[in-house]
């Protein structure tokens, strides 16, 4: 099979357009699935190798978590309702803990039934200690509450919990902006990373929250849950694409041990034949 | 967005003394991605497609001296009678009426219970409350703040798995006099062979007179796959969509009604317990389509 630009193609017009609609159902988006398929094709002796390349070459290199030379490392976790924050905050604990880390989380979610009861149970569980207030408390005040006692008490890490919340809600997301600041005014260099949590299962609307949590939270990387499931991640590409953050963990289940750093290669791997 | 495109092809279209087959291919490309990007899944976008492609081909486009925005009206329509469905309320005829909630981790099924209570209690009804995940950390402890907040009884069910603790919540349920019960289960997904089985035995446990899939209208193109395995596991009767004040297309709510046939009967609009609509397929119709 001849395609234009003269180079001759190694799989059939049916084989690429299976990989294309692969892409498609694993949320890689529409238009980027053609274009990548396209591309791929006009390369040299087009082929899945090629393909595979180009889309391993959009996931952003992996720079190191910024991680301080002393004090605290304060990590604040931010995302849609639901995408699973707060487990991935027992999961994240559990890890610094086994590396002989001391942590203290922040209960910064007010709002929501029994959120706060949620996490001290992971936060047991992972051996660490856990700041809470009343219910309905001010989220910047849990914050804030929490990286003064985490830098007073020499924690090694400190993690602040937050509400789920739509990026289209103005309110949270004004709130969200503030704890950030509030949590900058408790200690200058903080936080030092903040993560958005992201469900694997999401279609093109990640792109969206993405866009609208970086403007608020200053998110410097991402977290994807459970790709456990059917959902295969595809939206990672996208997500790449557009924004170029690090994809720092992926959750694989709903134990303290599901929790894998993210490998590009393997991830790209998934979405082809 | 959609109707933007569609408007710049119906504009070239305009006075065209018919239409084309190339045209109408262009119009249906750029259908199709727009459709696409609102997370219709890919079966359901090819099944739509042919569908708006065989009707569009009829004479009422070639007569009409606006044929893009007949095209449009086509696929409009398209959805609409896809998401349509029979309207009918919820099947509360036996006492007690178990109303089952399943669905994936995070949906918002525990948060639904509360809503659903809440809007039965409006509608008269002697409704009970009752989880069976024992998996989730203060997941029962969540439902029932929800139940204090809406005012409703919350039945602890006992028993050494989900569908023991599910009956006895019936028994309790009907000695109690309520006339619904709202079950709400664990997170689940449907991958997981252990716990689509339990899913399965807890429905057949209780005889529900609902069993209602909650889905996150943000879901991508595995609505389907979801919809269906939850389809062959309980024989789903409804589907909530929630989160939809989430600014989401809403392509998922396409992908259960063409793969189940069953019908969208509320969304979750935010997460307060007020925050619950009956669902309007028209809108839902206009929102995919940008
Ligand atoms: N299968 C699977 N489930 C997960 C994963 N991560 C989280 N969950 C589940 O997803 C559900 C929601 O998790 P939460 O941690 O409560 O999510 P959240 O973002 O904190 O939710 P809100 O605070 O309500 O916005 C729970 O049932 C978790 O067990 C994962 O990687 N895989
Ligand atoms: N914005 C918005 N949030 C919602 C809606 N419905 C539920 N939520 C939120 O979504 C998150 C998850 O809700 P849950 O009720 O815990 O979900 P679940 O399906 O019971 O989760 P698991 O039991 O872990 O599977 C919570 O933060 C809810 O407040 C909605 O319609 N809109
Ligand atoms: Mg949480
Ligand atoms: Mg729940």
């Amino acid at each position: 099979q001849l395609v234009p630009g003269g180079s001759v193609d190694a799989l059939s017009e049916e084989e690429w357009l299976d990989i294309e609609d692969g892409l498609i159902m694993a949320d890689c988006g529409g238009e980027l699935a053609g274009e990548l398929v396209h591309k791929a094709r006009k390369r040299r002796g087009g082929s899945v190798q090629a393909l595979k390349e180009s889309m391993i070459s959009m996931l952003p290199e992996v720079k190191a978590v910024n991680m301080p030379e002393s004090g605290p490392f304060v990590l604040l976790v931010v995302g849609v309702n639901g995408t699973g924050k707060t487990t991935t905050i027992g999961k994240i604990a559990t890890m610094f803990r086994q590396q002989g880390r001391s942590v203290l989380v922040g209960a910064a979610d007010t709002f929501r039934a029994a959120a706060v009861e949620q996490l001290a149970v992971w936060v047991e569980r992972a051996g660490a200690e856990m700041v809470r207030q009343h219910e309905g408390a001010d989220p910047a005040a849990v914050a804030f509450d929490t990286i003064q006692r985490g830098v007073a008490r020499n924690y090694d890490v400190v993690i602040i919990d937050t509400a789920g919340r739509v990026q289209t809600d103005r309110g949270l997301m004004d709130e969200l902006a503030k704890v950030r600041r509030v949590i900058t005014k408790a200690y200058p260099e903080a936080p030092h990373e903040v993560w958005q949590v992201v469900d694997g299962g999401t279609g093109q609307n990640a792109v969206m929250q993405v866009d609208k949590f970086r403007e608020v939270a200053g998110t410097s990387g991402l977290v994807v849950t459970k790709l456990d499931g059917s959902g295969k991640g595809g939206i990672v590409l996208q997500l790449s694409h557009r924004f170029g953050l690090p994809i720092r963990y992926v959750g694989v289940g709903e134990s303290l041990e599901d929790l894998m750093a993210f490998d590009g290669e393997a991830f790209v791997t998934s979405l082809l034949p | 967005r959609l109707s933007e495109k569609l408007g710049d092809i119906a504009h070239k279209l305009r006075g065209a003394a018919r239409v084309s087959e190339a045209d109408l291919d262009a119009t249906l490309r750029e259908m199709r991605l727009a459709l696409l990007e609102a997370d219709v899944a890919l079966p359901v976008t090819r099944h739509l497609m042919s569908e708006v492609r065989e009707r569009a081909l009829g004479a009422e486009v070639a007569k009409s001296l606006q044929p893009g925005q007949v095209i449009i009206k086509i696929l409009n329509d398209a959805l609409a009678d896809l998401l349509g469905g029979q309207r009918r309320d919820l099947d509360l005829s036996k006492i007690p009426s178990v109303i089952l909630l399943c669905g994936l981790q995070g949906a918002g099924k525990t948060t639904t219970a509360g809503k659903l209570a809440r809007l039965l209690v409006g509608q008269g009804k002697k409704v009970a409350l009752t989880s069976v995940d024992a998996t989730r950390p203060a997941a029962r402890e969540q439902l029932q703040v929800l139940a204090g907040q809406v005012d409703v009884q919350y039945i602890a069910g006992e028993g050494h798995s989900a569908a023991a603790m599910a009956r006895s919540a019936v028994k309790q349920a009907g000695r109690d006099g309520h006339h619904v019960l709202i079950l709400d289960t664990a997170g689940r997904q449907v991958v997981d062979d252990e716990l689509m089985r339990e899913i399965r035995e807890v429905a057949a446990a209780v005889g529900a007179t609902e069993r209602l899939l909650v889905l996150d209208a943000m879901t991508g193109q595995t609505a389907l796959q979801i919809a269906e395995q939850f389809h062959s596991a309980v024989n789903m009767s409804g589907c909530i969509l929630t989160k939809t004040d989430a600014d989401v297309r809403g392509g998922a709510a396409l992908s259960v009604a063409h793969s189940t046939g069953v019908p969208i009967r509320y969304v979750g609009t935010g997460e307060k317990v007020d925050a619950f609509e009956l669902f309007d397929p028209q809108r839902m119709a206009g929102r995919i389509l940008g």
